[in-house]
């Protein structure tokens, strides 16, 4: 089944 | 110092309802362009980023930038204490700890005023990447509110598709599955119920309905939405404000 992603895997850290 | 008023209290109300299930404890930036707040909900699903023009208010003075370090579901417990018609003042003094909120009634010569303790919050900001989206959606915020309301009683995700013959949304559980298909139209007498598709390719991404019923409780806010979705991509989905937007960024489910 597909998995949640998390924001943290598409936008950087400033 | 910071000195924000507002004709209508609800206007705020509004917003931190639209926030305050997905958010805890955050910094408002506020400069002389208004204020800004980014954060990611607890889970790390969603990142929340709510710009409230100085245009916005009915009278707007930051001299310098203040940081409001805030618990949401404190500032939201407060505004309870105003009425929807009250007018609002935000006012912060510089390096000060804490945020004075009056209500004011001017028919009934009432003021109330709440302060609310601020807080040091050790924040980090994401970048967030200029992105030319592969479909982007106008829709009705109650008609998509409804739509996933009814698919939650499928399933706990829901799978949007976008081509150039509409929008699907569907879901499957153990009881069955079912799907609403919205074709591209124009209401002439109801801007606000007409759906329009702008479209470079197909796509298609699950998320999970949970954060999605969280996100639209922005409805309140606009009578229409943006969804923006490209594959493999956090979707945008924005509800705008005479004078500013609240952009949720949505990280969908994928496959391994």
């Amino acid at each position: 089944p597909p998995k949640q992603a998390t924001i943290m895997s598409f936008f950087a850290k400033k | 110092m910071l000195e924000a008023k507002l004709d209508a209290a609800s206007q705020l109300k509004k917003i931190v309802e639209a926030i305050r299930d997905m958010l805890g404890e955050c910094n408002i930036e506020c400069n002389e362009t208004g204020l800004a707040l980014q954060s990611l909900d607890k889970s790390h699903i969603v990142l929340v980023s709510l710009l409230l023009g100085s245009d916005g208010f009915s009278e707007y003075r930051c001299d310098r930038g203040v940081t409001l370090g805030l618990n949401i579901n404190s500032l939201a417990t407060v505004l309870r204490c105003a009425n929807n018609d009250d007018i609002l003042t935000l006012r912060s003094e510089d390096r000060a700890n804490e945020l004075i909120l009056t209500f004011e009634d001017s028919k009934a010569d009432r003021i109330s005023e709440f302060n609310l303790r601020l807080m040091d919050i050790d924040q980090e900001y994401l970048a967030i990447p200029e992105t030319e989206y592969a479909a982007t959606v106008v829709m009705s915020a109650a008609v998509l509110q409804r739509t996933l309301r009814d698919l939650s009683a499928l399933s706990e995700a829901v799978t949007i598709e976008i081509d150039k013959e509409g929008i699907r949304f569907s879901a499957e559980g153990d009881l069955g599955k079912g799907s609403t298909h919205f074709k591209p139209c124009v209401d002439m007498e109801n801007a606000e119920n007409s759906i329009n598709i702008t479209l470079s390719e197909p796509v298609s991404l699950s998320f999970n309905l949970q954060y999605f019923s969280n996100i639209t409780k922005a409805s309140s806010l606009s009578s229409t939405v943006t969804l923006q979705m490209t594959a493999g991509m956090p979707a945008q989905i924005e509800y705008k404000l005479p004078s500013g937007h609240v952009r949720y960024y949505f990280a969908p489910k994928i496959e391994d």
